[in-house]
Formats: structure tokens, C-alpha cells, sequence
């Protein structure tokens, strides 16, 4: 499963 | 959002602060390494560049806009206003050593092949090795100012504390993202010697010297 990138990460 | 993250990004700020201080302060940018910056400041522009596409909160667009700030702050006070107290015989890694391998990961191991992911890879992989030049110069001059330490352990806390965020959020929210953790571990690791030292020397309100 393609896990959500950490986008809303500093 | 959640407290490691919180507390990741406040050792992060307080790290920026820190250095900026030393530099005002001081009017010295001595024990600095330029070049760490310079990775830093890619680092910060290769990640952010979805500053302007896509808004995720005003905490998270303030930060960006912040870290960004500062950092090319910092280069300008290392380059050019306190120049004359930049130790560039010291600051003398190779960061094409790091620029090239680096990137060249980004193209091969990534979660998509396109150009904003390879982008934000590439950011993720070089903060990852980015202090490497600023540890280089501190094993070369065989110490480091008492306020660069406090810098150098907020900087290392910052990516220690988010490895705590995303064991957090792997249990609390099923996440997971296996780049950005592996980056994390290598980034954290790359402290853990300076770690010691300065457990060991700066909380004893020793100086760290390393053995020349």
C-alpha cells in the first residue's frame, strides 16, 4: 500500500 | 499535529535562534561552517517549494517561510557581513561528495518518479548528511564555542524528536513513510558522538575539545 508522503512535515 | 512533532519544530526554531544570537551577539561567525548552510538553505528550498501551491495550515506556512528566511540570513552573515571572521581553511568538506550521491539516490529510491517527489526526496536525503561539513569543522579546529554546542544538540534533538513523531503516528494514525524515516535515522545518528560530548562535557560546563 502506498503510504501518504509526510507532505505536511516541516 | 502532535507533540513530538510540536516539540521537533521548536528544538528546530530555537536551534536557528541559537545560531543567529551567536552571530549577532558575538559579531563572529567563527566554528561556523558555511557550508552547512549553504546545504541547509538547498535543503529548505528543495522541500518548500509547494510553499506557494498548497497551504496546510498558517503554523506550517510560517515556519516554512521562517526557516527559509533565516537561513539565507545566516549565509549572508557568513559570506558577507562577518566574512572576516569566517574560518574558510577549516570549513573545507567536499560537499560535491554529498550533492552527487545524494542526488543521485533521489532518482533511484524515491515513492514516485516525478519531479516534485524526486525534489522533495532529494531535500530529505541531503538534510540528512547536511551537518556533516559543520561536525568536519569542528573535528579539524579540535573544538567547538559552548553556544555552537547548544546549537548543534537543539539542531540533532529536532530530527531525534520527529523520529518519535513518526513512531507516533505509525500507532495513532496508521503513517508511514519509510524515506523520510530511514533519512531520519542516519541524520540522527550522525549526532549521537556529538551527543555524547556534549552530555558528557557542555552539561558539566566543560568546553567540548575534541582530541586534535
Amino acid at each position: 500500500k502506498q503510504w501518504p508522503s509526510s507532505k505536511d512535515e516541516l | 499535529m502532535n507533540i513530538f512533532r510540536l516539540c521537533g519544530d521548536m528544538s528546530h526554531l530555537a536551534a536557528i535562534i541559537i545560531l543567529l544570537l551567536k552571530m549577532w551577539k558575538t559579531r563572529s561567525v567563527a566554528g561556523i561552517s558555511g557550508k552547512s548552510q549553504i546545504l541547509f538553505a538547498t535543503v529548505f528550498t528543495a522541500r518548500y517549494l509547494d510553499l506557494f501551491t498548497s497551504f496546510i495550515s498558517i503554523y506550517n506556512t510560517c515556519m516554512k517561510v521562517f526557516f527559509i528566511g533565516t537561513v539565507y540570513f545566516t549565509i549572508y552573515l557568513i559570506y558577507m557581513k562577518f566574512k572576516a571572521t569566517y574560518d574558510s581553511n577549516h570549513d573545507s568538506f567536499r560537499v560535491e561528495f554529498l550533492i552527487v550521491p545524494v542526488g543521485g539516490l533521489a532518482f533511484l529510491v524515491n515513492h514516485e518518479f516525478a519531479p516534485l517527489e524526486i525534489i522533495w526526496t532529494f531535500s530529505i536525503y541531503l538534510e540528512s548528511v547536511a551537518i556533516l561539513p559543520q561536525l568536519f569543522m569542528i573535528s579539524k579546529t579540535g573544538e567547538a564555542e559552548t553556544i555552537t554546542s547548544h546549537y548543534l544538540f537543539a539542531l540533532g534533538s529536532y530530527r531525534a524528536l520527529y523520529l518519535c513523531n513518526w513512531i507516533y503516528r505509525y500507532y495513532a494514525e496508521g503513517f508511514f513513510d519509510l524515506i523520510a524515516v530511514v533519512a531520519g535515522v542516519v541524520q540522527t545518528i550522525l549526532y549521537c558522538d556529538f551527543f555524547y560530548l556534549y552530555i558528557t562535557k557542555v552539561m558539566k560546563g566543560k568546553k567540548i575539545s575534541l582530541p586534535a
